[in-house]
C-alpha cells in the first residue's frame, strides 16, 4: 500500500459518504443517475466475487464490503424510499445499461489476462468501470444546474481514478513484474472522460461561481 | 493473489 493507493481509496470512500449524506439527510437524488449507481452495484458484484474466496487484507475486505453495501443502499434509496425517489430525474436518465454492458461483456470475453470465470467477471467490471460514469455525465448534461454535494460527488470519483494512475505509476517503477495493461487502459480511459468535467469544475472554482455546464 | 497485482486492489 503507498500513499497514492490510499489516497484514491479515500477520496473513493469520500465520494459514497458525500452521496450517502445528499440521499440521507436532505432526502434528496436530484441530479443523480440511476443508472449509474446501478452500473456500480454490478461493477462491485461481479470484481468482488472473490470476496470469500480470496483474502489479501482487513482493509481489503473491509473496504470491499463498504463498496457493495454502499452501491446497493443508494440504489435502494432511490428506487424504493419515496421521497427520494420523488426527487429523481427519471425522464433525464434514460440512458440504456445494456447499450454499455453488452460491449463489456464481449470485450471481457476476448480481452482478458486468464480465461477463467473469476478473471472474465474481474476484466468485464473493470470495462464497466470505465464507463459507468457516462449516463451521469449525460444526466448532469441534461439537467445542467448542479448542486454543490453533486458536484462534489463527480470530483471526488474523478480524484479517486487520478491517483489510482499515480499508484500504477508508483508500483510499475518500485515493484517487479508489475504490469496490467488492461487494468491501465480501461482506468486511463475512465480518467479521460472526467476532464470536460474537471475543467468546468476548476473554472467555476477559480471564478468562485457556481458550477453549471455549457449547452 | 501474488500472481495478479492488480487483484489486491480495489
Amino acid at each position: 500500500m503507498n500513499i497514492f493507493r490510499l489516497a484514491g481509496d479515500m477520496t473513493h470512500l469520500a465520494s459514497v459518504l458525500v452521496l450517502l449524506l445528499k440521499i440521507h439527510t436532505i432526502k434528496s437524488c436530484a441530479g443523480v443517475s440511476l443508472k449509474t449507481q446501478e452500473l456500480y452495484v454490478i461493477v462491485f458484484a461481479t470484481r468482488y466475487l472473490d470476496i470469500f474466496t480470496s483474502f489479501v487484507s482487513i482493509y481489503n475486505s473491509l473496504m470491499k464490503l463498504i463498496f457493495l453495501g454502499s452501491s446497493f443502499s443508494i440504489v435502494w434509496y432511490m428506487r424504493y424510499h419515496k421521497a427520494v425517489h420523488r426527487t429523481y430525474d427519471r425522464e433525464q436518465d434514460t440512458f440504456r445499461h445494456w447499450f454499455l454492458m453488452l460491449p463489456c461483456i464481449l470485450l471481457a470475453l476476448l480481452i482478458h489476462e486468464k480465461f477463467t470465470f473469476f478473471e472474465v467477471m474481474w476484466t468485464f467490471s473493470l470495462y464497466l468501470e470505465a464507463v459507468a460514469i457516462l449516463p451521469q455525465l449525460v444526466l448532469l448534461q441534461r439537467t445542467r444546474n448542479i448542486d454543490n454535494l453533486t458536484g462534489q460527488y463527480i470530483f471526488l470519483l474523478g480524484g479517486y481514478r487520478g491517483f489510482y494512475i499515480l499508484n500504477w505509476i508508483y508500483r510499475y517503477f518500485t515493484e517487479p513484474h508489475y504490469v496490467h495493461w488492461i487494468t491501465w487502459i480501461s482506468g486511463l480511459v475512465q480518467t479521460l472522460l472526467y476532464a470536460d468535467f474537471f475543467y468546468y469544475y476548476f473554472l467555476s472554482w477559480k471564478n468562485n461561481k457556481k458550477l453549471q455546464l455549457p449547452a | 493473489d501474488s500472481a495478479n497485482g492488480s487483484h489486491d486492489e480495489l
